[in-house]
């Protein structure tokens, strides 16, 4: 899910 | 963002900030794995190649182009400006032995079967391992530096503050990276020895020394 969509860590 | 999360990119910032500063004053690229720097770079323009294609923050952004920017400059002190002083005799480890299995496992282990996908995980993976030539070459001289200690000590840190965030956003939000925590427990394991000896040496004012 979130995985793929935004990678909002460094 | 967690509190675990901003001190482990501030504890990474600050590692790379000091290697700069040590190898710029001291005019020498001494005691530094020339390997672990280009492999750093790569893993940082490896997984922020969604620079310009995703925006999340103007910390995020901030923060990707420092990073890459930084690396490039690292290994450029290394390998161009600072060459004559590289210890490239004692920097041996083959890159090769954790780059192909890093590729492999990006291509076994992803979230999806797409370029930025493998790619992003490739990076994940050879983060964990680019460490291994700089220990290795601390193994293989017997010493290191203070500097250097303090280097491999706030990037040992980071990620470790990285598996605090990771736990603290599963209790509170019920986010969970399986590839970033793997490759994170591994790569902060890979420290472990290293952390013994800071604590138990440098921080008592002796030089980092591997016993043989």
């Amino acid at each position: 899910d979130t995985n793929t969509a935004a990678k909002d860590e460094l | 963002m967690t509190l675990f999360r901003l001190a482990g990119d501030l504890s990474h910032v600050l590692a790379i900030l000091l290697l700069l500063y040590k190898i710029w004053t001291t005019k020498s690229a001494a005691g530094i794995s020339g390997k672990t720097q280009l492999m750093f770079c790569m893993v940082y323009v490896t997984r922020y190649l969604d620079l310009f294609t995703s925006f999340i923050s103007v910390y995020n952004s901030t923060m990707k182009v420092l990073f890459i920017s930084a690396s490039v400059a690292t290994v450029y002190l290394i390998y161009f400006k600072f060459k004559a002083t590289y210890d490239g005799n004692h920097d041996t480890f083959r890159m090769e032995f954790v780059i192909v299995p890093a590729l492999i496992l990006a291509l076994i282990w992803n979230y999806a079967f797409t370029f930025f996908e493998i790619s992003w995980a490739f990076s994940i993976f050879l983060e964990a391992v680019a460490i291994l030539p700089q220990l290795f070459m601390v193994t293989k001289t017997g010493e290191a530096e203070n500097i250097t200690s303090h280097y491999l000590f706030a990037l040992g840190s980071y990620r470790a503050l990285y598996i605090l965030n990771w736990i603290d956003r599963y209790y509170f939000e019920g986010h969970w990276d399986p590839i970033a925590v793997t490759a994170g427990i591994v790569q902060t394991v890979l420290y472990g020895d290293f952390f013994y000896l800071y604590f138990t040496r440098v921080i008592k004012g002796r030089k980092l020394q591997v016993l043989p």
